[in-house]
C-alpha cells in the first residue's frame, strides 16, 4: 500500500524484534531461572522465551512505550542492560538503530528480507556467552532508551502507558568505565540499519 | 545537554530473580 506508514511498519518489526531479544539475552546470560523460559519458533530458528507473565509483562509495556519513539525515529539505541547486586552495570546489549529519512517503499519480500537479517541478529544472541564471560549471582536488568534530542523532548512520547511512568535515567547507572566491547552484529537494510554490540565490564 | 539528558528508563523494575522464584511453582 501505497500509504502505509513506514514508520509503523519499522516499529513493528523493530519491537517485535526486540521482545524476542531481550527474552533471550535474559536466557543466554542467566539473569533470570532456565525453567520459566520455553523453546518457541521465532524468525523459523527456536528461541527461549519466558513464560512468566509478570515479566513477560513488563517486556511487553516497555516495548510498547519505545515504540512510538521508533516510530518517529528518535531513539537512537535501545540498550538492555544488565547490573549487579549493586545496581552497577556489568553488561549493555547496545542495538543501535538508523532509519533512512525517506523509507522506500515496501513489499512482502523486502519485509521478509528483513526478517532474514533479524533471525542471523537471533542467532549471535543465542550463542554470545561464548564471548563474554561470567556474571556474577544476583544480576538484573533494565532496558534503557538512548533518544536523539534530549530525553524531556521526548517524555511525552514514551509516557503512552499511565501506570508505567519513565524518567530520565541517571548517568552514572548507565555508565561502564573502559568496557570491552564486543561486536556482534550489524545489518542494512531499505528500512533498518542496526548494529548490535556488547559493552562488558572488565571487573565483572 | 550531557549524555544522562538523552538516556530513559522505565521508573519501575522488573520483578526480581527472587519474586520469579517464588511463584515459580504457580507456571
Amino acid at each position: 500500500r501505497q500509504d502505509l506508514n513506514f514508520g509503523q511498519v519499522v516499529a513493528d518489526v523493530l519491537c517485535e524484534f526486540l521482545e524476542v531479544a531481550v527474552h533471550l539475552i535474559l536466557y543466554v546470560r542467566e539473569v533470570y531461572p532456565s525453567g520459566i523460559f520455553q523453546k518457541r519458533k521465532k524468525y523459523n530458528i527456536p528461541v527461549q522465551m519466558s513464560c512468566h507473565p509478570d515479566l513477560n509483562q513488563y517486556i511487553q509495556d516497555t516495548l510498547l512505550c519505545i515504540k512510538p519513539l521508533i516510530e518517529k525515529n528518535d531513539a537512537e539505541k535501545v540498550v538492555v542492560v544488565i547490573v549487579d547486586k549493586d545496581h552497577r552495570p556489568v553488561e549493555r546489549f547496545v542495538f543501535e538503530i538508523c532509519q533512512p529519512p525517506l523509507l522506500s517503499i515496501s513489499s512482502d519480500s523486502l519485509l521478509s528480507h528483513v526478517e532474514q537479517l533479524l533471525r542471523a541478529f537471533i542467532l549471535k544472541i543465542s550463542v554470545c556467552d561464548a564471548v563474554l564471560t561470567t556474571n556474577p549471582p544476583g544480576c538484573s536488568f533494565s532496558v534503557l532508551v538512548h533518544t536523539r534530542d534530549a530525553a524531556t523532548r521526548n517524555m511525552e512520547k514514551v509516557q503512552v502507558m499511565k501506570d508505567f511512568p519513565w524518567i530520565v535515567a541517571d548517568e552514572q547507572e548507565v555508565h561502564m568505565k573502559e568496557p570491552r566491547l564486543v561486536p556482534l552484529k550489524s545489518m542494512t537494510s531499505d528500512i533498518i540499519k542496526m548494529q548490535l554490540y556488547v559493552e562488558e565490564r572488565a571487573q565483572k | 545537554a550531557g549524555g544522562g539528558a538523552h538516556i530513559l528508563k522505565p521508573l519501575m523494575s522488573p520483578p526480581s530473580r527472587e519474586e520469579i522464584l517464588s511463584t515459580l511453582p504457580e507456571l
